[in-house]
């Protein structure tokens, strides 16, 4: 990796793998999908199935917003819903064999984009601190 | 800022200025400033002073690590708590004048740096986003 070129590096050599990414499940209640958010500490996190494929992402934002009511959050719908019924489906993707600039494209919007194989089970996730410290390498070589 | 190099560009030329910026009042209870979080989108702000002086920053994260109690998320105890006692005061800072380089080293760690100017006062933030989206005009030309 160091002395890849910007231009041969690959989503697959920058991002985190899988093993090592907090996730839910898309049967999980939001309870515990909250827990996971403020015991990790990320905002956001991928949503998988059982068998590990990627269906989604899920952020504290979001949850938070479903509890919200006229005066107060209402914390215990946290018990009653599931993650499936509030995460986000509409989310970027990119293959472990995309190229740097795809990489660089998808997180301008997004503070990760989410990795998965052709068949969709879920590889891993492209930080943008992953993007961020690459390109500090390059600019000072 | 179409014309200027990467090296010519400085932190005020990317920043969003402090009129644009969502932020909370050192002395808000902690329900306000979870209120302006969920309403905004925003993860994470920037906490002021009744001067208008950079304090500190405050985020979902830690106000719901907070009211984390054993069995549930205890929501009254965010009447009673105000944002000085949970904001986190150890932060980076830019000047608008610093350089693009001094921007992205401290973004690599940080979704967002805020900037002030030498008395304090708070002038705006630069995002990820911003520095990204210069990058890849940077590398495409
Ligand atoms: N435990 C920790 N230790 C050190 N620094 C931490 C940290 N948690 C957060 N940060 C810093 O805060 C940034 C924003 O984190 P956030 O949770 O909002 O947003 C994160 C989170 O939603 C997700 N993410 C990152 N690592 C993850 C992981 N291992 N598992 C699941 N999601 C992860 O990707 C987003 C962007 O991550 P990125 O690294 O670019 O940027 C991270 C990182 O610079
Ligand atoms: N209303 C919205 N419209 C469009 N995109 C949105 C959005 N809210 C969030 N995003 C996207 O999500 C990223 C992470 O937002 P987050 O709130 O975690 O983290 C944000 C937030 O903590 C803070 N931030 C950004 N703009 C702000 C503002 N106007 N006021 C206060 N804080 C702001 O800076 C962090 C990084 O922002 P960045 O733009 O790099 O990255 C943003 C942006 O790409």
């Amino acid at each position: 990796l160091q002395d890849k070129q910007l231009t041969d590096i690959v989503i697959g050599d920058l991002m985190i793998s899988s093993e090592k990414v907090a996730h839910v499940q898309v049967n999980n209640p939001l309870e515990h999908a909250l827990l996971v958010l403020v015991k990790s500490g990320y905002s956001s996190v991928p949503v998988l199935d059982a068998s590990y494929k990627l269906v989604g992402t899920i952020g504290k934002t979001k949850i938070l917003n479903e509890i919200l009511g006229l005066e107060r959050f209402e914390v215990e719908k946290l018990a009653d819903m599931k993650v499936q019924e509030v995460m986000n489906t509409d989310i970027p993707c990119l293959l472990r064999d995309n190229i740097f600039m795809d990489g660089l494209k998808a997180v301008i919007d997004h503070p990760f984009v989410c990795v998965a194989d052709e068949e969709g089970y879920f590889d891993g996730i492209l930080t943008r601190r992953a993007i961020l410290k690459h390109i500090k390498r390059d600019y000072y070589t």
